[in-house]
C-alpha cells in the first residue's frame, strides 16, 4: 500500500497519531505514549480493484487495461485496510488494577482497494 | 472547507481540518474504551508505586521465562493460536493487596479483579506472590485462606485452605487460579486472602510492607470477544 502524500486522489494510508498527554489520558494508559490512528481514504476506480496498493506487477497492469476497457460496470470499489497489527496497551483499570492486553486489528498498516 | 475541496471517498465536503482531527480524536476514544470494555476512561485513586510495578513486572517475566514453552518441549496445541481477529483477547493482570483486617498474628489482604472480567472470562492462570519478612531464620507453619463472600454476601467462607512452611526471608507464590475462576463465574470481583500463624509465633508479614514487597496477584486472562466473522 502506499502512504497519502500531496493531494494524491487514489487509495491511500493516511497518518493520524492521537497522543495520551495531549488527550488527557497518560495517567490511566501507563503505555504507549500514543495511538497511530491510521486509516484508509481515497478513489478505488474500477481498473485500480483488487490490487494491495499501486505497486502493480505487469499481471496487474494487464489486468487493469482489461478492467479499464470494460467500464459499462462503472463501479468503484473501495479503499480498506489490507494489513493491520494489534496496540499493546499497558493500563490502570478502573479498580487499580495494572492491565496488559493486546487489543487486535487496532493499527492499519497498509490500505488497498477491494 | 474551502469552497469545492470535497472528501475524494465519499464525495461530501470536505471537514475542516481542526474539525476532522476532533471527529477523528473522538473516534479513537470510542474505539479503545470499547474493545477494553470500558464505559468511560478509568478514574485513577490509587496508583502502584514504581517500586511494587517494577518488582512485579520482574517477577511475571521470570515467571514467564521459567514456563516458556522451550525447543523440546511440545507445544499445547489444544489452545487455539491467538491469530489477531480470531475473536479472543488475552489479558495479564496485576492486582495489588489492599490491606483488611488483622490481628497480632493474622492479616487479610483483599484483591479486587476488574469489572471488566465477567461470565465469558477464562482465568488461564493467577498465583498470589507473597513476600515473607523472617527475623530469625527458624521454620514457621503458616496458614494461607482464600475466603470468597457466601451467596447472600453478608459473610466470608473459606474457599481453600493451604499450609506453607516458611523458613527464610523472601518471596513465595501460591496458585489461586481456581479459587479467582470461581469468583469471576459467581460475579463478585473481590478475592480475600487470610494469612495466619499459630498464637506463640510472631507474624512473618511485614506489619507496612515496603512498596516493593507489597503482595499482588499475577493473572492471566482470555475473554471471547463479540467478534464479526468477515466472509470473503
Amino acid at each position: 500500500g502506499i502512504d497519502c502524500s500531496g493531494d494524491s486522489q487514489m487509495c491511500c494510508r493516511k497518518e493520524f497519531f492521537v497522543d495520551f498527554k495531549e488527550i488527557g489520558w497518560e495517567d490511566w494508559i501507563i503505555q504507549p505514549e500514543g495511538y497511530h490512528m491510521n486509516y484508509c481514504a481515497g478513489l478505488c476506480p474500477l481498473h485500480m480493484a483488487g490490487i494491495p496498493g499501486l505497486a502493480a506487477s505487469f499481471h496487474t497492469a494487464v489486468l487493469n487495461l482489461i478492467k479499464a476497457n470494460h467500464a459499462d460496470a462503472a463501479m468503484d470499489s473501495c479503499c480498506v485496510p489490507t494489513q493491520r497489527r494489534p496496540l499493546s496497551l499497558l493500563y490502570y483499570d478502573r479498580e487499580s488494577n495494572i492491565v496488559k492486553t493486546d487489543i487486535p486489528d487496532m493499527i492499519v498498516d497498509a490500505c488497498g482497494c477491494t | 472547507a474551502p469552497k469545492g475541496v470535497w472528501c475524494p471517498a465519499c464525495g461530501l465536503a470536505a471537514l475542516a481540518p481542526a474539525t476532522q482531527r476532533d471527529v477523528l480524536i473522538a473516534l479513537a476514544k470510542q474505539s479503545i474504551l470499547s474493545k477494553l470494555h470500558l464505559p468511560d476512561r478509568p478514574n485513577i485513586t490509587k496508583a502502584t508505586s514504581r517500586g511494587a510495578l517494577l518488582t512485579a513486572l520482574r517477577r511475571m517475566r521470570a515467571q514467564h521465562m521459567d514456563t516458556a514453552v522451550s525447543p523440546g518441549m511440545t507445544r499445547d496445541n489444544s489452545v487455539p493460536h491467538l491469530r489477531p481477529g480470531l475473536g479472543l483477547q488475552e489479558y495479564e493482570i496485576l492486582s495489588f493487596a489492599e490491606s483488611g483486617s488483622s490481628t497480632s498474628h493474622s492479616v487479610r489482604l483483599h484483591f479486587l479483579f476488574t469489572q471488566e472480567l465477567s461470565g465469558s472470562t477464562e482465568i488461564l492462570q493467577a498465583t498470589l506472590h507473597l513476600f515473607w519478612a523472617v527475623p530469625s531464620p527458624r521454620t514457621r507453619p503458616v496458614t494461607v485462606r482464600l475466603l470468597q463472600p457466601d451467596t447472600t454476601g453478608l459473610n466470608m467462607t473459606v474457599a481453600s485452605e493451604t499450609q506453607m512452611e516458611v523458613q527464610r526471608a523472601g518471596w513465595a507464590t501460591l496458585d489461586v487460579g481456581q479459587a479467582v475462576q470461581n469468583l469471576i463465574g459467581q460475579g463478585s470481583q473481590r478475592l480475600t486472602v487470610e494469612l495466619e500463624v499459630a498464637e506463640d509465633w510472631e507474624s512473618p508479614f511485614l506489619a507496612g510492607h515496603s512498596d516493593s514487597h507489597w503482595p499482588f496477584v499475577a493473572a492471566q486472562a482470555r475473554a471471547r470477544t463479540p467478534h464479526r466473522v468477515q466472509r470473503r
